[in-house]
């Protein structure tokens, strides 16, 4: 595994967290991925919450522990035939910021530490299973920013 | 239902690469 692509996608996870749970970190300011990221995002965001709620209202997300658990059972299945795009990556990254929610909800602490612990599961999936399919397309730098960046 | 979760993640990730 390559290290700096752990450690950018999991400042671009903390970047995520931070965005959905409304609290930037101050003298910080995101940078055009992570700003690129979120936009995206929540744009599809109440469409994803929407498919997903029927089933996710009905798995208990009391832990960090269990959100991690969901989180790699549900990609395992959404990767299980090999591909990989750029719409699926983003996917990643709004699954966790749902299962991140459903933790505020279940009123689990969402401390710093939980966050990095969050968004290190975020960043070794993605790493993992798409770290290469994301170099080999033009990185965050060029492959995402080119096709999300707003125009 | 995770299963079911994930096809469903799939194909919302297709969609919204083809819409970008």
């Amino acid at each position: 595994m390559d290290d700096g692509v752990f450690w950018s996608v999991r400042a671009l996870a903390e970047d995520y967290l931070d965005g959905i749970l409304r609290t930037p970190r101050p003298g910080t300011a995101p940078s055009r991925t992570s700003q690129a990221l979120q936009n995206v995002a929540a744009s599809v965001q109440g469409e994803v919450e929407g498919a997903l709620k029927p089933h996710l209202d009905s798995l208990d997300v009391g832990s960090v522990g269990a959100a991690r658990g969901i989180f790699s059972h549900v990609l395992a299945k959404e990767f299980e035939d090999g591909v990989v795009n750029w719409g699926r990556v983003v996917t990643v990254f709004v699954l966790g910021g749902i299962l991140t929610k459903k933790l505020q909800g279940s009123g689990v602490p969402l401390t710093r530490e939980t966050r990095e612990e969050i968004s290190s599961f975020i960043a070794e999936f993605t790493t993992h299973h798409a770290g290469e399919w994301i170099r080999q397309n033009g990185g965050w730098e060029n492959g995402f920013l080119n096709k999300f960046e707003q125009k | 239902i995770m299963e079911r979760v994930g096809r469903q993640l799939a194909f919302i990730g297709d969609d919204i690469n083809q819409r970008y």
